[in-house]
């Protein structure tokens, strides 16, 4: 019903743009129906304005850019709609290291509440988490687990 | 709900039985390209009830079965169970913990197990939908999905939206 | 033939003339994110004849004139001159290199120059077809777009192979 | 024409299925034809086989696995055809060390034959260029050249 997606929506729009400042440093987003008078049916459209630079379209964005972004929606989503687990898939690979860091700040926060399950192949995300899964395949075509120190 | 444990046979690249255990707080799945980090996200999905071959990087659900290797015969079936365990834990130590079991065999056959006892997938998403795992479209974020986040077209940022509400 | 150097002025983030020079051998663009690598590599997308605004991650071809930013207004015009070296040097030093230039003012009117003679997009098409640059499809791999090769129908690889042929 | 279509498929194909071997170390791969009497419309499938695995539908395969066949059948078309330059942006962002130490390898055999431009976050790759080229953006959002040290 409306009533449920505006609230939704409007929630989840304020902890996205206040995601995207605290990922980014800096900067504004937000979430925008593209049909203010078809609250019921119309489709969503984002605006970004990174820090220092002009409000434009997503798309212009850069790859890093980009994944911050997406990040900063997901967990907004999740900030209001609070899910047992999150398992992300090598979401941090486009970042660069100072990236990678805020993005390890945010998790930092939200793991109060989460049990966050991470895929990746970069050391600073690695060095973050509370224990280390090793995936190996010694024999081929056979995956198994190994214990993995990390130094 | 805290999720414990996750056994996979046969599932993917994971002929052997395999106990994946996930402590407290934050857990890092590590290793090289193609070793089976991905699969143990797919096997996470699918013991969820993944009912699209397609969302496994599959053609058909069989695809999800030991396929064999350059030293091993196929495997018959998968199988995946997942251990859930209650954060506050209760008087009774066996009504502290949720688990769930997928197996598939070669011909088709599927069987579903809550607590060993046979049930049909709906019992399985009725039973974490009871403990707020119902929609996993945004709190499993798949190898490459977050570019489609944002290239996403105004209507399925909507439904994104709209399975959060 | 070689490319020898490229020049940007208010084409995306390059609000100030930009020239970057190829010297001999492999080139690696390296930065943080955001800071503008793939911007260059949109340039020379553009400068070779791109039509497609949607190609260079923009809605509409205006996207690629510099929009401001903190402290800079936005530039009037976008402009890009690709410099190409003949590998084998001929006797007149005049005739050894071939200067392309593109040049989109934001009212859309389009200029464009071969070794500073006004000329249509189409001539520059021809000359570089001429020294076989003639499909930049797979010549120029885009961010994110090595994952389309292998995700691609059946249909769309073949076109890949048809443009090869 | 068909005959340059079967010429150059033909071509591509085999060159195809060395590179796959020499970036993955072994296993096969090849392009097919869906409709083989079809020639002239028939569109066309990818078989893949790591080594030690089975041969499987391209799409099982991880994502550093899609990334190498990709440029394994990318640098087929263009030995087949070659271009002046090659613009490689990120192509090795989803690629484990091993990979990217291979991926260099290849790289090195066929930069005799082109000029390569690659756009990169990972140091191995660097460590293979003869010239780097830096960008920041000292002033918020607009772009300058720098010159790199490699240390
Ligand atoms: N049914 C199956 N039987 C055997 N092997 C399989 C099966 N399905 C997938 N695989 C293999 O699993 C491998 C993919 O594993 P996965 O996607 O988990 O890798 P990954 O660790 O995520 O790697 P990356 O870091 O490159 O993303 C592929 O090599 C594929 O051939
Ligand atoms: N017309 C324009 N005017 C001003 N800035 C622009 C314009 N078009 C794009 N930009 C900016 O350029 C930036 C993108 O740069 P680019 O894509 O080159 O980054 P990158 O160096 O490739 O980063 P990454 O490593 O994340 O891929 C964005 O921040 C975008 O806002
Ligand atoms: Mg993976
Ligand atoms: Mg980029």
């Amino acid at each position: 019903c409306i009533e449920k997606f505006r609230e939704t929506f409007n929630t989840v729009n304020e902890r996205f743009g206040h995601n995207f400042r605290e990922l980014f440093g800096g900067g504004a987003a937000q979430l925008q129906l593209l049909d203010e008078d078809n609250a019921l049916e119309s489709g969503i459209d984002m605006l970004v304005q990174p820090p220092g630079k002009k409000l434009q379209n997503v798309l212009l964005m850069s790859g890093g850019e980009k994944a911050m972004t997406a990040i900063a929606l997901l967990f907004a989503i999740f900030e209001y709609k609070p899910s047992p687990f999150c398992l992300l898939d090598e979401v941090d690979a486009p970042l660069d290291e100072v990236n990678v860091t805020r993005f390890m700040r945010k998790l930092e926060e939200m793991k109060r509440n989460t049990q966050f399950i991470i895929i990746t192949h970069h050391k600073i995300t690695m060095s973050g988490a509370s224990s280390l899964l090793g995936v190996t395949m010694e024999e081929t075509g056979c995956s198994k687990l190994v214990s993995v120190k990390f130094n | 709900l805290r999720l414990e444990a996750l056994e996979l046979y046969g599932f993917k690249s994971f002929v052997d039985k395999t106990k994946v255990t996930f402590p407290d707080g934050t857990t890092c799945i590590v290793g090289p390209n193609g070793c089976g980090k991905s699969n143990i996200a797919d096997a996470i999905c699918w013991v969820l009830g993944e009912q699209s071959a397609k969302s496994l990087r599959g053609s058909k659900m069989e695809d999800v079965i030991f396929a064999g290797s350059a030293n091993r015969k196929p495997a018959g079936y998968a199988e995946v169970t997942m251990t859930w365990q209650r954060i506050e834990a209760l008087q009774d130590e066996k009504e502290s913990r949720l688990v769930v079991t997928r197996r598939l065999y070669r011909n088709g056959d599927s069987e579903y197990l809550i607590n060993q006892t046979a049930c049909r997938l709906k019992d399985i998403q009725n039973a974490l939908w009871d403990f707020g795992m119902g929609s996993k479209a945004y709190s499993i974020i798949e190898q490459g999905k977050i570019g489609q986040i944002l290239n996403a077209k105004p209507q399925e940022r909507r439904t994104l939206i709209e399975e959060a509400a």
